[in-house]
């Protein structure tokens, strides 16, 4: 299990 | 990074400093809805919660620590400062409308049954709505100062420019982010109105009026 999507974005 | 995402967040600072010209030059924050403002403080609270357990790159934490500082600095300028200029009567826009659906998105749509997934996507939603309180009053008031104006286009410009950045990274690192993008497109479709009286009156030197 983990994120999918790594928030890297503002 | 894309050059698109980097000139959006180029715009994005460029709209605080706007606003916050407009309000120190002009010692009042005539037309500027406090509720927007306030929701946007909410957003960077909750989105911005990951500075202390993720670390993506110094641009990255300076930034949300940019937006988290100057968010409340306007509203401090809002409440405390210039206070008698805030018309808090045509700032009517009910706040429980949208943080009540948001509550209720994040719960539905989020990557992750955790408190800063479940802030994060309740962030990503709110953002998409946090501008209509302001949209609200420049509709109620039926006009705008010119340098209101400015400031609400660079916002705008801030999540157009996003959506190339979705597409490009979609092509180029097989990236996609299905919240943040549906909830961008909303947001951005929101600023379309706003943006055929920006183009075909503001920048053609005429005052932001809307037709009666």
């Amino acid at each position: 299990e983990g994120n999918p999507v790594h928030h890297d974005e503002l | 990074m894309n050059i698109f995402r980097f000139f959006g967040d180029l715009s994005h600072l460029a709209s605080i400093f706007i606003l916050i010209h407009k309000i120190t030059t002009t010692r009042s924050c005539r037309g500027i809805s406090f509720k927007t403002q306030a929701l946007y403080v909410t957003v960077f609270v909750t989105r911005y919660l990951d500075l202390f357990t993720s670390y993506v790159s110094l641009y990255n934490t300076v930034m949300k620590i940019f937006f988290i500082a100057s968010s409340c600095y306007i509203l401090y300028l809002m409440r405390v400062r210039y206070r008698p200029t805030n018309d808090p009567s045509i700032d009517t826009f009910r706040l429980e409308y949208l943080v009540g659906p948001c509550v209720v998105l994040a719960l539905i749509f989020n990557y992750g049954y955790n408190p800063t997934e479940l802030l994060w996507s309740f962030s990503i939603f709110l953002e998409s709505v946090a501008i209509l309180p302001q949209l609200f009053m420049l509709q109620r008031t039926g006009e705008a100062e010119t340098i209101t104006t400015h400031y609400l286009a660079a916002l705008g410009a801030y999540r157009a420019l996003y959506i190339p950045n979705w597409i490009y990274r979609y092509f180029s690192e097989g990236y996609v982010d299905p919240i943040s993008v549906t909830a961008g497109l909303v947001q951005t479709g929101l600023y379309l109105d706003f943006f055929y009286v920006y183009f075909t009156k503001v920048l053609q030197g005429q005052k932001f009026e809307l037709p009666a």
